[in-house]
């Protein structure tokens, strides 16, 4: 078994849960938060079977969607030039899904 | 050193995590969600040496109990049925604890 | 590539964000309890390259602060002796950090 750390978008993050209820896939949501955006995101574990790795990562990789965002950068902490900055809106493109992929040295369900 | 990755039942997460503290374990609590009945749970990170790994699965399943829970399901989203769909409660067997047990290449603390 | 576990305390955590980004290092923010002062505190997913993690690390040793932290214990739960339990505060070294490295077998974007 592997377990996926997946980091999605909220905005997918419903409909992602809800096509792995669908094919069977189990999966625990976690709030989180970027750390370039401070935006809130989600961050899903899911226990898999080795062999159905690639099937899940299809449904991932269907459902979430990269999407350009805009930012207003801060004016750098602690510099002399605050009053003088002027921030331009700078666009940032998120990426669909960021997955980390574990080992699970044993599976244990009471 | 292993790091036990432990979904439990919010109700049992409290006197799971004093009998942790009682037998000197150390754990870490994250708020969660369910990927299928969309109610809150717990995920406990507990960091625990190889050796000590027995002992810490027996506090978990002695103290997290597995649960009747009923549930009603939504209508099918998007199905055209939905007027005339009428929902049953099912019942759905929550168990006590999921644990994904994941090797801890190096445990560094400062 | 290797995801790094980090328990930091909560006043450390902005500022070892912005650290981060400013290396050029990604991180995702978890909101978390401890188990034993039960207050709340940060748990880092930073994801890194393997031959990036003694600089990462040097960063998280740099940033995050080992405090003293006033501690009154409650009476022992369900004790007979509550009424005449005079807590006395002690005092209490949490870490700076406590880090998990475990290995990441496959890393996907998408
Ligand atoms: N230092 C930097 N300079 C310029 N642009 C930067 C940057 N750091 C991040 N970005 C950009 O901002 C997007 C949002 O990053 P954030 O950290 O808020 O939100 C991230 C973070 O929560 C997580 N993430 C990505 N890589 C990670 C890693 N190696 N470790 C832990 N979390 C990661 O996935 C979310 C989406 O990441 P994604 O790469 O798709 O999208 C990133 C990336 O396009
Ligand atoms: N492989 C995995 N990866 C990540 N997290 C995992 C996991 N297996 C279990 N979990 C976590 O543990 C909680 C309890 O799972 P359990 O299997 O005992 O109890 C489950 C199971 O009895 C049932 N269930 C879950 N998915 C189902 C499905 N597709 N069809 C029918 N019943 C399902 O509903 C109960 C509650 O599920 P819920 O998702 O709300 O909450 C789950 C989920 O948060
Ligand atoms: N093996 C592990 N697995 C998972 N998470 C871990 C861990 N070791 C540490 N942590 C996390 O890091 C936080 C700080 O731990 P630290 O050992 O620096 O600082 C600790 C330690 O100095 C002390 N402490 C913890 N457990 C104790 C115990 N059973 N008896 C006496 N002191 C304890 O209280 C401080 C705060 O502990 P708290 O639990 O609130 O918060 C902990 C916990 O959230």
């Amino acid at each position: 078994m592997k377990l996926l750390i997946a980091v999605v978008q909220d905005k997918d993050s419903i409909r992602l849960i809800e096509s792995l209820v669908d094919n069977g896939y189990r999966s625990t949501k976690l709030a989180s938060t970027g750390g370039f955006l401070k935006a809130g995101n989600t961050t899903l574990l899911i226990g898999v079977e080795d062999e159905e790795i690639p099937k899940v990562m299809d449904i991932i990789k269907e459902i979430c969607q990269a999407r350009e965002q805009l930012v207003t950068p801060m004016a750098p902490v602690g510099s002399n030039a605050v009053e003088s900055y002027v921030p331009y809106p700078i666009e940032v493109l998120v990426g669909g899904a960021t997955i980390f992929v574990v080992d699970v040295e044993k599976f244990v369900r009471f």
